[in-house]
């Protein structure tokens, strides 16, 4: 899993951009936008609805009185670069693209970072909170979604147009000597 | 629909990773 940096291949607006298996995954400063492709049925004819070029259903998260300057930078540079070559005019062009393995928002809060990154092919969000901190600024809303709970494990689902997008339940934890400490915590819907 | 966050006491003099 990869960050593209933006440099002309979609909307001014998106910082970086990660492409999986079914999904996009567009990050601007104000928001996380994940455009889901719904999977195509099995034995479906080439140009039948689904797939690539099926609308996609968008999930919106936002972050509820966060800094809305706060900015995004590619950190861990991967040796792969993206090039697209799209249209006959090649000043439209974009090529040798950046490639990152995260990608952090910086003062989202005030003493909070986020950073983004892959892990098994899914995309994941971590908040770094610092000394003296209140976590509890942090506060999420989402658009797009038909229908979110919290199912008996703690996990956020939300359902999108059939499909369903999966928070586990928040794995909070501190370092201390070394060792991970974990920290009980819950989604407040 | 708005999500946020409860956490149980912590050591406030070290950072927090909080991850979905």
């Amino acid at each position: 899993l990869s960050f593209e940096a933006n440099r002309g291949q979609t909307d001014s607006r998106v910082k970086f951009l990660s492409r999986g298996s079914g999904y996009t995954l567009f990050l601007t400063q104000r928001e996380a936008v994940l455009a889901l492709r719904p999977a195509p049925a099995r034995g479906t004819r080439p140009g039948a609805s689904g797939g690539e070029d099926a609308t996609p259903s968008v999930l919106r998260m936002h972050l509820l009185g966060a800094n809305p300057a706060a900015p995004l930078s590619g950190l861990d540079a991967l040796p792969g670069t993206v090039n697209y070559f799209v249209g006959h005019d090649p000043a439209k062009w974009q090529t040798h693209v950046p490639t990152f393995a995260k990608v952090k928002q910086s003062q989202v809060y005030p003493g909070v970072d986020l950073v983004y990154y892959g892990n098994q092919r899914q995309v994941e969000f971590d908040f770094l909170v610092t000394p003296g901190t209140d976590p509890t600024a942090i506060r999420l809303s989402f658009q797009g979604a038909d229908e979110l709970k919290v199912d008996e494990q703690g996990n956020l689902l939300l359902r999108v147009n059939g499909g369903e997008v999966r928070l586990a339940t928040p794995h909070v934890y501190q370092e201390v000597q070394g060792k991970q400490q974990r920290v009980a915590a819950r989604y407040i819907v | 629909v708005r999500v946020g966050f409860q956490v149980a006491a912590y050591d406030q003099s070290r950072p927090l990773v909080i991850d979905p």
